[in-house]
C-alpha cells in the first residue's frame, strides 16, 4: 500500500469506494462554496469569561489585542509595580497563552515556580548550600495574605529563611 | 445502556447535555472533567466495544446536526456566529480528548487505544453523510473536529514521542481514508487538514522521518484524485483553484522539507500527468538542503568532475513494484546479465508497455507509464552501480564495459526506434525525469539522453529529445539542475551538431523560442 | 506555461521555515500564527 503507485494511473480508481470522473467533478463543485473559512480553524479566541457579567457598554468590552504581544509583558517586567501585574495574570488567567508570557518573563526576573507549593520564588541572596538535589537559603516568594484584621489583605511579597528548595519540585 | 437505537440516542444526549455544563463551568473543570470521565468509564461506554462506537457515533451525529440547525437559521454566518454553531461539535471534540487523557486504562494498554476506534468511527460517519447527502453534505464541521483535535493532540507533551507519532499516524490513516477519490465532497477540507501547519510539518520533523511514508501516500492519494482533471492543459476554475492549492502545499515542501521530495519524486512522477510539467518541476527541482549547486551555466563546467556526481541519490519509492506486478523484472534481469541476442526480451518490449483496450480510455494513453517509469530507473540503476563497481576496480580497460552496461543501452536504443511517437516521448519523460540535483542518476541518464540523441536514426526522435527538455524549460521556474546541464550541453558542444539541425529553424518562432531559451540558459 | 509562482502568496526566498505560516492551500495570506504556547499542568 505504500509502495509503488499502482500499476496504471488512477489504477486506484477502479478499487473499491471509488466514484467515477463526473462524479467527482460534481462533489467538488458542491463542495467549493462549502469549503473550510479561515475562521473555521480558530479557536475562541477571546478570552471568553466563564461568567460574562454585564458591564456598562463604555467599559471595554473586549482584551485589547496588546496583551497577546510579549512586548507588553516584558515591559511590565522591567517596572517592579508590574511584577505584581504578572502575578495576577499568571494565577488569574490560567491557561491562556496571557499566563504562558507571565510566566516567561517572570522566569526570566529569576522567580522560579516551585510546582508543591504553586509558589513563585526568588533567591534573596546566593543560598547557603546548593547541591544536585536541592538548594537552602533565604528566599523572597509571593504569597496571597489572608487576614481579616490586616486591610491590606491581599497579594504580598515575603521573605522565608531556611527554606530548602528542592530542584524536583522546579518547573 | 439500552442497545436500541432511539433509545439509546435518549440516553446518550443527556450525557452530552451534562458534559457541555462541564465545559461551561469556570474553576475546577479538571476535577469535573476526571469525574466524568471515570463515570462514562463505569457505565461501560469507554470499553472499545460496539456500544462504544455507537457512543461515539451518536454524539458526532448530535454534533454535526447541532452545526446544522444554525447554519440553516443563518446561512451567511458573521464570524461570531461561527464560533456558535462550532459549540457542539467543540464541546464533542474536548469530550475526546479529555477521555483519552483521564480514562483509565489496564496495565499495559496504551492511554490511546480509543483513539483509532473513535476515529473509524468518525471517518464512517462522514462517508456514509456524504454518500447519502451528496451535493448536500457539509465538510466543515467534521473539518472543525479534526482541527479541534489536531491542535489538542498537538499540545500532548512532546516527551512522549512515541504518543505523538501513534496519534499522528492514527490521523494520516484516518485521512487516507478519507481521499478525495473515496469522499471527493470532502476534498477541500481535507487537503486543508493534511496540510496543516498542526499535521503535516510534524509527520515530517522528527519521529527519525516515520512520517514520511504516510505523507507521501496522502499525497499520492492527492495527484490520484487530480490526475484525470489535470491530464488536459486546459482546466476548468474549480480545478484550477485545487490545482493551485497543490502548488502552494509542493512550494512548502520544496522549501522546508525539499529531501522529502527529493526521496519520494519516483512515485509522484506516477501519477503527475506528462501535461502537468511545472507541477512535476517542482518535485525534480528539489535538492538536498545541505547541497550547494553550481550555476549550470558557469562556462567550462565539468559536472562530471563534481563529487555529488558519483553519489547515488535515496530513493524511498519502491522503483521495481510495477516491473514485479507485471513479470518482467526477471526478464531484465536475466538480459542485463545475458545480453543473449536471441532472447526475445528486447523485441517484445514495445508490447508488453502497451495497455489492455479496456483501460486505455481510463488511462487517458495507451502506455502503462508507471511500468515504463520503473523499467528505465531500475536498469539505469543497475548500470550505475555496475559503472561505479568497474571504476573502483579500475584495473579493467574500459572497453571491456561489463555486459550490463551495454544491455542497458540496447534497452534504451530498442526502445527508441520500435515506440511510436506517443511511447518515445513517454519513455522520453521517464529518463528526464531522472536529470534533478546533481547525483549518479543524474549524471547518467544526461550522458545517455545525449547519447540517445546522437544515435538516433531520424530526425524526427532527435526533435523529440530536443522536445522533452524544452517543454520543461520554457514553463515558468524552478528547473531541475539537471535538465539544465543537459539542454545546454547539447547546445554548446559542437558534437551534437545541433544548430544545423532542421528542425531548430522550422518556424520563426521556433527560432526564437530556442534563441531565447539558450540565452536564459547563459 | 505554468504560472509565476511567487504570486501564490509564499515567500519563497524566506530563510525561516513556511509551514509556520502556512494558512491553508487556499489562501495566499499567511496565518496569522496563532500563538505557540503550552502550559505546564503545575500552572492550572
Amino acid at each position: 500500500d505504500l509502495g509503488a503507485v499502482g500499476d496504471s494511473i488512477g489504477g486506484a480508481a477502479n478499487s473499491g469506494g471509488m466514484h467515477d470522473h463526473l462524479y467527482n467533478l460534481q462533489m467538488l463543485e458542491a463542495a467549493f462554496s462549502k469549503r473550510p473559512s479561515s475562521h473555521d480553524s480558530e479557536r475562541a479566541k477571546s478570552y471568553t469569561p466563564r461568567h460574562p457579567t454585564v458591564t456598562p457598554s463604555s467599559y471595554p468590552q473586549a482584551q485589547a489585542p496588546i496583551v497577546n504581544n510579549p512586548a507588553f509583558w516584558e515591559r511590565l517586567g522591567l517596572d517592579t509595580l508590574g511584577t505584581d501585574t504578572l502575578f495576577f495574570a499568571f494565577y488569574h488567567q490560567p491557561n491562556t497563552y496571557q499566563q504562558y508570557l507571565a510566566a516567561k518573563e517572570l522566569k526570566k526576573q529569576s522567580w522560579r515556580y516551585h510546582r508543591k507549593y504553586n509558589t513563585w520564588f526568588q533567591r534573596h541572596e546566593e543560598p547557603k548550600i546548593a547541591t544536585d538535589e536541592f538548594e537552602k537559603g533565604t528566599y523572597v516568594y509571593f504569597d496571597f495574605h489572608v487576614s481579616n484584621e490586616d486591610p491590606n489583605q491581599g497579594w504580598c511579597q515575603r521573605i522565608k529563611a531556611d527554606f530548602t528548595f528542592e530542584y524536583g519540585f522546579l518547573e | 445502556m439500552e442497545p436500541d437505537a432511539s433509545n439509546f440516542q435518549k440516553q446518550v444526549s443527556p450525557l452530552f447535555a451534562e458534559w457541555y455544563q462541564i465545559c461551561e463551568v469556570s474553576s475546577g473543570f479538571d476535577n469535573a472533567c476526571m469525574r466524568f470521565v471515570l463515570q462514562l468509564h463505569q457505565s461501560g461506554l469507554l470499553r472499545g466495544d460496539d456500544i462504544t462506537d455507537r457512543f461515539f457515533r451518536v454524539l458526532l451525529e448530535i454534533s454535526v446536526s447541532h452545526f446544522g440547525e444554525v447554519v440553516q437559521q443563518s446561512p451567511k454566518q458573521p464570524p461570531h456566529l461561527i464560533q456558535t454553531s462550532f459549540l457542539a461539535i467543540d464541546s464533542y471534540a474536548k469530550l475526546v480528548y479529555s477521555i483519552l487523557k483521564h480514562c483509565p486504562v489496564d496495565q499495559g494498554t496504551s492511554k490511546l487505544f480509543l483513539l483509532p476506534k473513535i476515529l473509524v468511527v468518525t471517518v464512517r460517519s462522514i462517508q456514509k453523510d456524504a454518500d447519502e447527502k451528496k451535493e448536500e453534505f457539509n465538510p466543515r464541521p467534521y473539518y472543525r473536529l479534526f482541527i479541534n483535535w489536531l491542535l489538542d493532540f498537538g499540545s500532548l507533551d512532546p516527551v512522549h514521542d512515541g504518543i505523538n507519532f501513534q496519534v499522528l499516524s492514527a490521523f494520516a490513516n484516518a485521512f487516507h481514508a478519507l481521499q478525495p477519490l473515496k469522499v471527493p465532497a470532502f476534498s477541500f477540507a481535507w487537503l486543508e487538514l493534511v496540510s496543516h501547519r498542526t499535521f503535516m510539518p510534524k509527520l515530517l520533523a522528527g519521529n527519525s522521518q516515520k512520517g514520511w511514508p504516510l505523507l507521501h501516500r496522502l499525497l499520492v492519494d492527492l495527484f490520484q484524485f487530480m490526475e484525470p482533471f489535470l491530464r488536459n492543459a486546459e482546466m476548468g476554475e474549480l480545478i484550477r483553484f485545487l490545482y493551485k492549492g497543490t502548488l502552494r502545499v509542493l512550494l512548502v515542501l520544496l522549501h522546508d522539507f525539499p529531501e522529502f521530495l527529493c526521496d519520494y519524486h519516483f512515485s509522484f512522477c506516477d501519477v503527475i500527468p506528462p501535461s502537468c510539467i511545472q507541477m512535476r518541476n517542482i518535485i525534480l527541482s528539489a535538492f538536498p538542503r545541505n547541497m550547494r549547486l553550481p550555476d549550470p551555466s558557469t562556462p567550462n563546467l565539468k559536472i562530471d568532475l563534481l563529487e555529488e556526481m558519483s553519489q547515488a541519490p535515496r530513493i524511498l519509492s519502491d522503483v521495481d513494484a510495477v516491473l514485479k506486478a507485471k513479470q518482467m523484472k526477471a526478464d531484465v534481469d536475466e538480459y542485463l546479465r545475458t545480453r543473449q541476442q536471441s532472447s526475445p526480451f528486447l523485441s517484445e518490449l514495445k508490447q508488453r508497455f502497451l495497455l489492455p483496450p479496456s483501460e486505455v480510455t481510463h488511462a487517458g494513453t495507451c502506455y502503462n507509464v508507471p511500468l515504463i517509469n520503473s523499467l528505465v530507473l531500475y536498469v539505469g540503476i543497475q548500470a550505475v552501480q555496475l559503472l561505479q563497481a568497474r571504476n573502483r576496480s579500475q584495473s579493467q580497460p574500459v572497453s571491456s564495459d561489463p555486459l550490463a552496461i551495454k544491455a542497458a543501452l540496447d534497452i534504451f536504443q530498442t526502445l527508441m526506434r520500435d515506440l511510436d511517437t506517443e511511447g518515445r516521448y513517454l519513455f522520453l519523460n521517464a529518463i528526464a525525469n531522472q536529470l534533478r540535483y546533481p547525483n549518479t542518476q543524474t549524471h547518467y541518464f544526461s550522458v545517455v539522453l545525449l547519447y540517445l540523441f546522437t544515435d538516433a536514426h531520424q530526425e524526427i526522435a532527435q526533435e523529440q529529445i530536443t522536445r522533452v527538455l524544452l517543454e520543461r524549460l520554457i514553463v515558468n521556474r524552478p528547473h531541475p539542475w539537471g535538465l539544465l546541464i543537459t539542454f545546454i550541453e547539447l547546445i554548446k558542444n559542437p558534437g551534437y551538431n545541433f544548430w544545423n539541425r532542421s528542425f531548430t529553424r522550422c518556424a520563426p518562432e521556433i527560432e526564437k523560442l530556442f534563441e531565447s531559451v539558450s540565452r536564459s540558459c547563459g | 506555461l505554468g504560472i509565476d509562482l511567487t504570486t501564490l502568496g509564499l515567500n519563497l526566498n524566506s530563510s525561516e521555515n513556511l509551514h509556520k505560516t502556512f494558512a491553508s492551500p487556499w489562501s495566499e495570506e499567511p496565518a496569522k500564527g496563532e500563538p505557540e504556547f503550552t502550559i505546564p499542568e503545575c500552572y492550572h
